[in-house]
């Protein structure tokens, strides 16, 4: 299947998302 | 019975895989066997996007914060973070020892990189756990198949690059057979 890579930079970025608010 | 797969929120970015969050606290004075080791894990919970992984990462205590004897195992959905799980029972592991400080952050930066999918090992990754010791800290990385050697070298180094750790840091690796015969753990 198809691979889902995210650098540790975007993963951090995600973490400030409001999704995760 | 088993809960049903976590699935990605509307909105959320998916991980390759699900991963379960578990935790451990050795009881002081009790003898360490298979059965006590099982008892003693308990899973804080699975999910399934990067948004579910920071809600549940926030509310835990970080490792370096961590008192006594205590693990924290990050594996993917389904694989039970003991030496006998059929996905480990072939498997190994790398090992590094932390001196005290460190945990906290090499934790993070293990597991942003095994969430991330930063080894290119295809399946081979299991999971990775950091404990908690009195004189130091240790890391490690569980794989499936110990007798892979191209792939555990490229796992070893992915993970030096992805800790930033001095070059003179040792890195041990251990087959999860060896640590059944001499009963070690940490």
């Amino acid at each position: 299947g198809t691979k889902i890579f995210y650098d540790r930079h975007f993963l951090l970025k995600c973490r400030n998302s409001p999704l995760t608010k | 019975p088993p809960r049903p797969s976590p699935k990605p929120g509307p909105g959320e970015h998916p991980l390759q895989f699900n991963y379960s969050l578990w935790f451990s606290r050795k009881s002081p004075g009790k003898h360490s066997t298979a059965t006590s080791y099982d008892q003693n894990l308990k899973l804080v919970g699975t999910f399934a996007s990067v948004e579910q992984f920071w809600k549940y990462y926030a509310h835990i205590v970080r490792p370096s914060d961590l008192t006594g004897h205590s693990d924290y195992h990050l594996f993917k959905e389904g694989i039970r973070p003991m030496w006998e799980d059929s996905a480990n029972n072939k498997g190994g592991k790398w090992i590094v020892r932390l001196k005290k400080g460190l945990a906290s952050r090499c934790w993070e930066n293990l597991i942003l990189a095994m969430l991330g999918e930063q080894f290119m090992v295809g399946e081979e990754i299991c999971g990775a756990v950091i404990s908690i010791r009195y004189q130091e800290d240790i890391l490690s990385l569980w794989n499936r198949t110990a007798s892979d050697q191209q792939t555990t070298s490229r796992i070893r180094d992915t993970l030096k690059r992805v800790l930033n750790l001095p070059p003179n840091t040792i890195m041990e690796y251990k087959t999860h057979n060896d640590s059944i015969k001499d009963n070690s753990s940490f």
